[in-house]
Protein backbone atom coordinates (compact mmCIF):
# COMPACT_ATOMS: atom_id res chain seq x y z
CA UNK A 1 0.00 0.00 0.00
CA UNK A 2 0.59 3.82 0.43
CA UNK A 3 3.62 4.77 2.22
CA UNK A 4 4.06 8.77 3.30
CA UNK A 5 5.11 10.70 6.05
CA UNK A 6 4.39 14.31 7.58
CA UNK A 7 6.25 15.92 10.48
CA UNK A 8 6.42 19.75 12.20
CA UNK A 9 8.90 21.44 14.17
CA UNK A 10 6.69 23.58 16.46
CA UNK A 11 4.19 26.48 15.49
CA UNK A 12 4.44 30.10 16.80
CA UNK A 13 5.35 33.55 15.95
CA UNK A 14 8.01 33.11 13.37
CA UNK A 15 8.25 36.25 11.40
CA UNK A 16 10.78 35.94 8.19
CA UNK A 17 12.25 39.14 9.35
CA UNK A 18 13.65 37.81 12.36
CA UNK A 19 15.31 34.46 10.00
CA UNK A 20 18.95 34.88 8.52
CA UNK A 21 19.07 33.10 4.99
CA UNK A 22 21.88 30.52 7.16
CA UNK A 23 19.13 29.99 9.62
CA UNK A 24 16.17 29.35 7.49
CA UNK A 25 18.28 26.98 5.07
CA UNK A 26 19.55 25.02 8.28
CA UNK A 27 15.63 24.16 9.07
CA UNK A 28 14.89 22.99 6.12
CA UNK A 29 17.97 20.68 6.14
CA UNK A 30 17.06 19.26 9.13
CA UNK A 31 13.36 19.11 8.15
CA UNK A 32 14.34 17.18 5.18
CA UNK A 33 16.39 15.05 7.25
CA UNK A 34 14.08 13.77 9.55
CA UNK A 35 11.50 12.97 6.84
CA UNK A 36 14.05 11.09 4.61
CA UNK A 37 14.74 8.74 7.84
CA UNK A 38 11.45 8.17 9.15
CA UNK A 39 10.75 7.21 5.07
CA UNK A 40 13.35 5.23 5.38
CA UNK A 41 11.72 3.17 7.60
CA UNK A 42 9.24 3.31 6.00
CA UNK A 43 10.58 2.41 2.47
CA UNK A 44 12.14 -1.01 4.19
CA UNK A 45 8.75 -2.46 5.00
CA UNK A 46 9.19 -0.76 8.52
CA UNK A 47 6.45 0.10 10.75
CA UNK A 48 4.56 3.20 11.21
CA UNK A 49 5.50 3.50 14.76
CA UNK A 50 9.04 3.54 13.84
CA UNK A 51 9.12 5.49 11.19
CA UNK A 52 7.44 8.10 13.53
CA UNK A 53 10.07 7.52 16.14
CA UNK A 54 13.33 7.75 13.67
CA UNK A 55 11.71 10.85 12.32
CA UNK A 56 11.37 12.54 15.98
CA UNK A 57 14.65 11.24 16.90
CA UNK A 58 16.72 13.54 14.71
CA UNK A 59 14.69 16.70 15.94
CA UNK A 60 14.69 15.99 18.85
CA UNK A 61 18.58 15.54 18.66
CA UNK A 62 18.73 19.26 16.91
CA UNK A 63 18.82 22.46 18.97
CA UNK A 64 16.92 23.81 16.86
CA UNK A 65 13.91 22.56 17.81
CA UNK A 66 11.90 22.36 20.92
CA UNK A 67 12.43 18.86 22.20
CA UNK A 68 15.37 17.03 23.46
CA UNK A 69 18.54 19.18 22.62
CA UNK A 70 17.54 22.73 22.79
CA UNK A 71 14.67 22.03 24.47
CA UNK A 72 12.97 25.36 27.07
CA UNK A 73 14.30 26.07 30.48
CA UNK A 74 11.60 26.01 33.61
CA UNK A 75 11.50 28.74 35.81
CA UNK A 76 13.48 26.54 38.13
CA UNK A 77 16.42 26.35 35.57
CA UNK A 78 15.69 22.97 34.85
CA UNK A 79 14.61 21.03 31.13
CA UNK A 80 11.28 18.96 31.44
CA UNK A 81 10.42 17.01 28.40
CA UNK A 82 7.56 15.28 27.43
CA UNK A 83 6.44 12.83 24.86
CA UNK A 84 3.58 10.51 23.39
CA UNK A 85 2.90 7.97 20.86
CA UNK A 86 0.18 6.54 19.34
CA UNK A 87 -0.47 3.61 17.11
CA UNK A 88 -3.80 3.63 15.00
CA UNK A 89 -4.20 -0.10 14.57
CA UNK A 90 -4.92 -0.92 18.31
CA UNK A 91 -5.26 2.32 20.09
CA UNK A 92 -2.03 1.38 22.22
CA UNK A 93 -0.43 4.43 23.82
CA UNK A 94 2.36 5.24 25.46
CA UNK A 95 3.12 8.79 26.90
CA UNK A 96 6.04 10.28 29.20
CA UNK A 97 5.87 13.59 30.99
CA UNK A 98 8.29 15.97 33.46
CA UNK A 99 11.66 13.56 32.63
CA UNK A 100 15.34 15.93 32.95
CA UNK A 101 17.50 13.48 32.10
CA UNK A 102 16.29 11.14 28.98
CA UNK A 103 18.63 11.61 25.56
CA UNK A 104 15.28 10.63 23.46
CA UNK A 105 11.50 11.01 25.01
CA UNK A 106 10.13 9.50 22.27
CA UNK A 107 11.58 6.50 22.85
CA UNK A 108 10.41 6.14 26.49
CA UNK A 109 7.09 7.05 25.55
CA UNK A 110 7.03 3.73 22.83
CA UNK A 111 8.49 1.91 25.71
CA UNK A 112 5.98 2.79 27.95
CA UNK A 113 3.04 1.79 25.22
CA UNK A 114 4.91 -1.63 24.22
CA UNK A 115 6.57 -2.82 27.68
CA UNK A 116 4.00 -1.65 29.95
CA UNK A 117 0.65 -2.09 30.89
CA UNK A 118 0.23 1.84 31.21
CA UNK A 119 -0.70 4.53 29.08
CA UNK A 120 1.34 7.42 30.88
CA UNK A 121 4.29 7.42 32.91
CA UNK A 122 5.50 11.00 34.47
CA UNK A 123 8.69 12.68 36.68
CA UNK A 124 10.93 10.20 38.99
CA UNK A 125 8.54 7.32 38.10
CA UNK A 126 8.74 7.13 34.42
CA UNK A 127 13.22 7.97 34.72
CA UNK A 128 13.06 4.78 37.00
CA UNK A 129 11.21 2.93 34.31
CA UNK A 130 13.28 4.19 31.98
CA UNK A 131 16.12 2.70 34.04
CA UNK A 132 14.51 -1.05 34.21
CA UNK A 133 14.39 -0.59 30.44
CA UNK A 134 18.38 -0.09 30.49
CA UNK A 135 17.67 3.66 28.45
CA UNK A 136 20.48 5.36 28.35
CA UNK A 137 20.37 8.87 31.13
CA UNK A 138 22.20 11.83 30.11
CA UNK A 139 23.12 14.73 32.48
CA UNK A 140 20.62 17.20 32.82
CA UNK A 141 23.88 19.52 31.14
CA UNK A 142 22.91 17.54 27.88
CA UNK A 143 19.90 19.78 26.97
CA UNK A 144 21.47 23.20 27.46
CA UNK A 145 21.63 25.68 24.64
CA UNK A 146 22.80 29.43 25.12
CA UNK A 147 19.69 30.32 23.43
CA UNK A 148 16.72 28.45 25.57
CA UNK A 149 19.06 29.95 28.50
CA UNK A 150 19.32 33.62 27.13
CA UNK A 151 15.40 33.32 26.43
CA UNK A 152 15.20 32.35 30.28
CA UNK A 153 17.48 34.99 31.78
CA UNK A 154 15.76 37.92 29.38
CA UNK A 155 11.93 36.67 30.98
CA UNK A 156 13.04 36.79 34.44
CA UNK A 157 15.01 40.20 34.46
CA UNK A 158 10.90 41.12 34.11
CA UNK A 159 9.41 39.42 36.27
CA UNK A 160 8.64 40.48 39.88
CA UNK A 161 11.63 40.46 42.26
CA UNK A 162 10.68 37.29 43.99
CA UNK A 163 11.20 35.72 40.63
CA UNK A 164 14.55 37.13 39.88
CA UNK A 165 16.87 34.91 39.05
CA UNK A 166 20.47 34.91 41.29
CA UNK A 167 23.24 35.69 40.14
CA UNK A 168 25.20 33.16 42.27
CA UNK A 169 28.32 33.16 40.23
CA UNK A 170 28.69 29.39 40.72
CA UNK A 171 25.70 28.62 38.11
CA UNK A 172 26.51 25.96 36.48
CA UNK A 173 24.10 26.98 33.33
CA UNK A 174 25.74 30.57 34.11
CA UNK A 175 28.80 28.91 33.67
CA UNK A 176 27.79 26.88 30.68
CA UNK A 177 26.98 29.93 29.00
CA UNK A 178 30.54 31.40 29.46
CA UNK A 179 31.87 28.06 27.87
CA UNK A 180 33.55 29.71 24.58
CA UNK A 181 33.27 26.03 22.58
CA UNK A 182 29.95 26.15 23.48
CA UNK A 183 29.17 29.75 21.50
CA UNK A 184 32.14 28.49 18.81
CA UNK A 185 29.70 25.67 17.86
CA UNK A 186 27.97 27.00 14.98
CA UNK A 187 24.39 25.51 15.83
CA UNK A 188 24.74 27.64 19.39
CA UNK A 189 26.27 30.75 17.29
CA UNK A 190 23.17 31.03 14.61
CA UNK A 191 20.12 29.71 16.70
CA UNK A 192 21.55 31.67 19.54
CA UNK A 193 20.76 34.98 16.84
CA UNK A 194 17.41 33.87 17.93
CA UNK A 195 17.26 35.85 21.09
CA UNK A 196 16.67 38.81 19.21
CA UNK A 197 13.75 36.81 18.45
CA UNK A 198 10.37 38.83 19.85
CA UNK A 199 9.11 36.16 21.65
CA UNK A 200 5.72 35.29 22.14
CA UNK A 201 4.38 35.53 25.52
CA UNK A 202 3.14 32.53 26.00
CA UNK A 203 5.24 31.62 29.08
CA UNK A 204 5.08 30.04 32.46
CA UNK B 1 7.69 20.67 20.03
CA UNK B 2 8.70 18.38 17.77
CA UNK B 3 5.82 15.52 15.63
CA UNK B 4 5.57 13.26 12.81
CA UNK B 5 2.50 11.12 11.81
CA UNK B 6 2.96 8.07 9.19
CA UNK B 7 1.38 5.64 7.37
CA UNK B 8 3.49 1.67 6.37
CA UNK B 9 2.90 -0.88 3.78
CA UNK B 10 0.98 -2.36 5.53
CA UNK B 11 -1.97 0.27 6.09
CA UNK B 12 -1.30 1.26 10.07
CA UNK B 13 -1.09 4.92 11.08
CA UNK B 14 1.12 6.12 13.74
CA UNK B 15 1.58 9.49 15.71
CA UNK B 16 3.73 10.85 17.94
CA UNK B 17 4.89 14.66 19.72
CA UNK B 18 7.72 15.12 21.83
CA UNK B 19 8.30 18.82 23.05
CA UNK B 20 10.49 20.54 26.31
CA UNK B 21 6.99 22.43 27.06
CA UNK B 22 6.82 25.98 27.72
CA UNK B 23 9.88 28.26 29.08
CA UNK B 24 9.64 29.62 32.82
CA UNK B 25 7.11 26.26 33.24
CA UNK B 26 6.34 26.25 36.91
CA UNK B 27 4.89 23.53 39.44
CA UNK B 28 5.80 20.92 37.12
CA UNK B 29 2.80 22.12 34.05
CA UNK B 30 2.28 20.07 30.80
CA UNK B 31 0.58 21.30 28.13
CA UNK B 32 -0.83 18.63 24.84
CA UNK B 33 2.52 16.68 23.80
CA UNK B 34 2.15 13.86 26.41
CA UNK B 35 -2.04 13.82 26.24
CA UNK B 36 -3.63 11.19 24.56
CA UNK B 37 -5.99 12.64 22.31
CA UNK B 38 -4.95 16.54 23.04
CA UNK B 39 -1.70 16.64 21.20
CA UNK B 40 -1.08 13.28 20.06
CA UNK B 41 -3.87 10.55 18.53
CA UNK B 42 -3.59 8.02 15.78
CA UNK B 43 -6.69 5.56 14.62
CA UNK B 44 -6.59 3.35 11.46
CA UNK B 45 -10.15 4.15 10.35
CA UNK B 46 -9.86 7.71 10.62
CA UNK B 47 -6.08 9.84 11.08
CA UNK B 48 -2.99 10.28 12.81
CA UNK B 49 -2.25 13.69 14.49
CA UNK B 50 0.21 15.45 16.00
CA UNK B 51 -0.26 18.81 17.63
CA UNK B 52 1.74 22.12 18.39
CA UNK B 53 1.00 25.27 20.13
CA UNK B 54 -0.54 26.57 23.49
CA UNK B 55 -1.04 23.45 25.21
CA UNK B 56 -4.17 24.47 27.72
CA UNK B 57 -6.16 25.33 24.51
CA UNK B 58 -5.38 22.34 23.08
CA UNK B 59 -6.00 20.04 25.93
CA UNK B 60 -9.40 22.11 26.76
CA UNK B 61 -10.05 21.40 22.88
CA UNK B 62 -9.47 17.62 22.93
CA UNK B 63 -7.94 19.15 19.19
CA UNK B 64 -6.27 15.57 18.27
CA UNK B 65 -9.23 13.26 19.22
CA UNK B 66 -11.85 15.79 17.57
CA UNK B 67 -10.38 15.95 14.43
CA UNK B 68 -10.14 12.23 14.24
CA UNK B 69 -13.85 12.21 15.50
CA UNK B 70 -14.90 14.43 12.93
CA UNK B 71 -13.59 12.69 10.22
CA UNK B 72 -15.02 8.57 11.75
CA UNK B 73 -18.58 10.38 12.43
CA UNK B 74 -18.92 13.29 10.19
CA UNK B 75 -17.86 11.72 7.15
CA UNK B 76 -15.86 14.94 5.81
CA UNK B 77 -12.43 15.12 4.85
CA UNK B 78 -8.87 15.02 7.24
CA UNK B 79 -8.37 18.69 6.15
CA UNK B 80 -11.73 19.81 6.57
CA UNK B 81 -11.94 18.25 10.00
CA UNK B 82 -8.30 19.87 10.88
CA UNK B 83 -9.61 22.99 9.73
CA UNK B 84 -12.92 22.89 11.91
CA UNK B 85 -11.03 22.53 14.69
CA UNK B 86 -7.81 24.68 14.34
CA UNK B 87 -9.01 27.19 12.30
CA UNK B 88 -12.94 27.71 14.03
CA UNK B 89 -12.91 25.93 17.40
CA UNK B 90 -9.31 26.77 19.10
CA UNK B 91 -9.20 30.35 17.38
CA UNK B 92 -12.51 30.93 18.63
CA UNK B 93 -10.80 29.92 22.43
CA UNK B 94 -8.08 32.50 21.17
CA UNK B 95 -5.53 29.23 21.33
CA UNK B 96 -2.68 29.30 18.48
CA UNK B 97 -0.66 26.71 16.75
CA UNK B 98 -1.39 23.56 14.57
CA UNK B 99 -1.33 20.44 13.43
CA UNK B 100 0.18 17.47 11.31
CA UNK B 101 -2.52 14.93 10.17
CA UNK B 102 -1.92 11.76 7.79
CA UNK B 103 -5.02 9.81 6.58
CA UNK B 104 -5.78 6.57 5.75
CA UNK B 105 -4.97 6.72 2.59
CA UNK B 106 -1.64 8.42 3.03
CA UNK B 107 -2.51 12.17 2.10
CA UNK B 108 -0.17 14.63 4.45
CA UNK B 109 -2.22 17.78 6.18
CA UNK B 110 -1.07 20.81 7.64
CA UNK B 111 -3.13 23.01 9.76
CA UNK B 112 -2.55 26.10 11.82
CA UNK B 113 -3.55 29.27 13.29
CA UNK B 114 -0.08 31.13 13.76
CA UNK B 115 2.52 33.18 12.05
CA UNK B 116 4.77 29.42 11.15
CA UNK B 117 5.10 25.95 11.58
CA UNK B 118 7.91 24.38 10.43
CA UNK B 119 6.46 21.93 8.69
CA UNK B 120 7.21 19.07 5.77
CA UNK B 121 6.31 15.66 3.82
CA UNK B 122 7.28 13.16 1.72
CA UNK B 123 3.76 11.56 0.18
CA UNK B 124 2.79 8.15 -1.44
CA UNK B 125 4.40 9.69 -5.00
CA UNK B 126 7.66 10.34 -2.76
CA UNK B 127 7.82 14.02 -2.89
CA UNK B 128 9.54 15.81 -0.30
CA UNK B 129 8.28 19.31 0.43
CA UNK B 130 9.09 21.64 3.69
CA UNK B 131 7.90 25.28 4.64
CA UNK B 132 8.14 27.09 7.31
CA UNK B 133 5.48 30.47 6.75
CA UNK B 134 1.91 30.72 6.15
Amino acid sequence: GNIAIAIHGGAGTILKANMTPELEKAYHAKLAEALKAGYQVLKTGGSSVNAVQAAIVIMEDSPLFNAGKGAVFTHDKTNELDASIMEGKSLNAGAISGVSRIKNPIKLATLVMNNSKHVMLSGQGAEEFANSQSVELVSSDYFHTDRRWNQLLKLLKDEPDSFKLSEDKDDKHAQQSKNPQDLNNEHSAKTAQLTQWPDDDKFG
Amino acid sequence: TVGAVALDHSGNLAAGTSTGGMTNKKFGRIGDSPIIGAGTYADNQACAISATGHGEYFIRAAVAHDICARVKYKKVSLQQAADEVIQEKLKAMQGDGGIVGMSPTGEPVFSFNSSGMYRGYIDKNGKIFTAIYQ
